[in-house]
């Protein structure tokens, strides 16, 4: 019996192995869609693979998303599958979605902390960082929402290795980052970067180290309101959104601070639901409905960047 | 594997910017273990605090005598984890 990307359960939280063959399967079923690259290794050695949806061209103008950054957040990463099995089936069905992939790529790394999600499922459920070691402490694991070069070390980041919010030794010391920076870089067209975590039901765009509002704030701003207002249009979930530091707090190394700084124009970050008070252990039957109504508001971000080409 | 048999989570109201502070005060006893789900901000904004069994006296003893106002979010975290592999495990079947 042929293995299909539809028959997978879409409502239930998988292992790294499961969503890792789910993706083969994804690719399998639209061949001139969907293609899987793998763009660096984790800290254990598990390989980074990024989804790329493209209808062809070179080089063409990029839309990047990623999920389970921190690996405790089972949401985003549940949230990535159901998106892209939605962006591979809207191609040619969605006029929105069909006019955004004839004219830009879009690329979707699901698991962005491997190793974090494997030891989720193995040995600490409620695990948050990289699984490096780090020298001559007993604490392991670096925060690679605060590994970026951007404010790196400054307030709003943990120099303590035992922290959840812990910095690293320097910028980029995570492979879980470098493997992104160095794809950002090396793509270099790519406008739009949005990065999902869950839960606090926000969304957000820098900065996050400084108070400096963005040259591109009021933009951004309207934006945000657009996509909050598709997004609560479906359950009625009540998101808030502004800058990182003027909502929720002041937060260094940032993923989005850099790739603002990358000259990344409409950078974003989503904190997912939590309407039912359960945290990191949102139950599995509300996998669908969050990955619904997060993906009205991506489409708003997605289809602003491509009618808005800078 | 770690188990989280009796550990809860506390949602915590601060009514001002000192017991933010204070709330900062706790998450850096670390014998205490406390994990910030999410963490103090504002007066307006909840802070969520996983409080491991064994600490969970000294820290509600803490909220009480700081006059702070909480609700347990998650009674015991271990059943939540456990339905959710149960649910996982019939999904795989």
């Amino acid at each position: 019996i042929k293995r299909s990307s539809s028959t997978f359960d879409f409502a239930s939280y998988h292992t790294l192995d499961e969503i890792y063959d789910w993706m083969d399967v994804l690719v399998e079923d639209h061949p001139n869609l969907v293609s899987k690259i793998q763009i660096g290794q984790s800290y254990e050695k598990r390989p980074l693979y990024v989804l790329k949806f493209s209808t062809g061209g070179w080089n063409r103008p990029a839309i990047w998303l990623d999920t389970g950054i921190h690996s405790r957040e089972w949401i985003t990463q549940a949230t990535g599958v159901w998106t892209a099995n939605k962006i591979a089936e809207e191609y040619g069905q969605d006029r929105s979605v069909t006019a955004i992939l004839d004219s830009m790529d879009i690329f979707l790394e699901i698991v962005t902390n491997p190793d974090g999600f494997a030891f989720t499922h193995s040995s600490n459920r409620l695990w948050r960082k990289t699984r490096s070691i780090n020298a001559g402490s007993r604490c392991v694991g670096v925060d690679p929402n605060r590994n970026w070069d951007a404010g790196f070390g400054e307030a709003g980041a943990s120099g303590n290795s035992c922290s959840e919010t812990y910095h690293g030794p320097y910028p980029n010391s995570e492979p879980e980052v470098k493997s992104i920076v160095d794809f950002v870089k090396s793509h270099g067209n790519i406008k739009a970067f949005v990065s999902i975590h869950s839960y606090s039901q926000l969304l957000l765009y820098p900065y996050g180290y400084t108070e400096t509002p963005v040259p591109d704030q009021q933009e951004l701003h309207e934006v945000s309101a657009k996509a909050v207002a598709a997004l609560s249009s479906l359950y009625g979930t009540k998101y808030k959104y502004g800058s990182i530091i003027t909502t929720i707090y002041r937060a260094s190394g940032g993923t989005i601070d850099w790739t603002y700084n990358q000259g990344i124009k409409y950078s974003f970050t989503f904190e997912l639901r939590d309407t039912g008070r359960y945290g990191f252990l949102l139950p599995a039957k509300q996998i669908v409905p969050t990955a619904e109504e997060t993906w009205l508001a991506l489409k708003v971000i997605m289809e602003h960047t491509r009618d808005n080409m800078y | 594997e770690q188990l989280f048999v009796g550990d809860q989570v506390l949602r915590v109201t601060a009514r001002s910017e000192e017991q933010i502070a204070l709330l900062g005060v706790l998450g850096k006893r670390e014998e205490l273990q406390v994990d910030f789900w999410r963490h103090p901000v504002s007066p307006s904004h909840p802070a969520d605090l996983r409080v491991p069994f064994p600490s969970l006296q000294a820290v509600k003893n803490f909220l009480d005598s700081h006059n702070f106002s909480y609700s347990i979010m998650i009674e015991d975290v271990q059943e939540l984890l456990d339905e959710e592999k149960e649910s996982m495990r019939r999904s795989r079947r």
